[in-house]
């Protein structure tokens, strides 16, 4: 159904 | 030398309660600015920004930029010690492996010190790029963990929808569907009761419920929950502490497979 997308993939490490 | 000292403990308690859930330690970075935290929980779903601003606390001394790695649940131990209308003042050493936090009572009948020690976390900073959100909602905070709390009985995804007309939370599952809709209210008298929505263009989002319910922990640190969304972008729920600074959660959405 519905797949949980990690915040890693939007926010990159600095 | 590092020292602050915040005549209402009970916010720094609250704050803790707030993290506790998704954190298991964390590192507080302090500087002349005041004490920041930034961490994901360890699924990587999430991610927690604290701010604190110097100016907020009632005494802030940092003469050199220090990170605290903590054990929140060692924290937290620490400040079930305190009173609710304690003072706390916390205290490090350059270079210090420990950190002091002090308890004093209203009436300075009462004072307890306590040391905890530091750890070396192996902390990870990622940049959080600005977004020109499609909607912000702000609302009710109470209201806001009620219908999450009611919603994550029918499955483990919510959908919340805004368009002009409002706002609309919705989850399914085996047992069937809800959906609460949200008009805005303008309270004038009653700010804190309004339900306001600035909305550039419809956008309808899918998040988990396990993280928003984490998320309302937070609940008693503020009456109003600003929540700001974009297609394909992290949620960000933000709690204002007032006159301390913010705690904000990152949540990314889920997608269909």
């Amino acid at each position: 159904m519905y797949q949980q997308q990690s915040i890693r993939s939007f926010f990159k490490p600095r | 030398m590092f020292e602050a000292r915040l005549v209402n403990s009970s916010t720094f308690r609250k704050v803790l309660d707030a993290i506790k859930d998704l954190l298991n330690e964390a590192s507080f970075d302090c500087s002349e600015n005041g004490i920041q935290l930034q961490a994901m929980d360890s699924s990587h779903v999430s991610l927690v920004s604290l701010n604190l601003k110097s100016d907020g606390f009632d005494k802030f001394r940092c003469d050199r930029n220090l990170t605290m790695g903590m054990n929140l649940t060692s924290l937290g131990k620490v400040f079930k010690c305190s009173g609710a209308d304690d003072t706390v003042t916390m205290k490090a050493q350059d270079y210090a492996d420990t950190v002091t936090f002090m308890f004093e009572s209203k009436k300075q009948d009462k004072i307890s010190d306590y040391e905890m020690k530091l750890m070396n976390l192996d902390q990870e900073h990622l940049g959080i790029p600005d977004t020109e959100f499609s909607c912000i909602i702000k609302m009710p905070s109470i209201e806001f963990a009620r219908i999450i709390r009611d919603l994550s009985q029918f499955g483990e995804s919510i959908v919340i929808s805004c368009t002009k007309e409002g706002v609309k939370f919705s989850a399914q599952g085996d047992i069937g569907t809800g959906n609460v809709k949200l008009a805005q209210t303008h309270n004038f008298d009653k700010e804190e009761e309004s339900v306001t929505i600035d909305l550039q263009e419809p956008v309808a989002l899918t998040f988990a419920c396990q993280y928003l319910n984490s998320f309302t922990k937070a609940t008693p640190l503020s009456n109003q929950v600003k929540l700001s969304m974009c297609e394909n972008v992290p949620l960000v729920v933000e709690y204002q502490i007032p006159e301390l600074g913010h705690l904000r959660f990152y949540l990314a959405p889920k997608i269909e497979e």
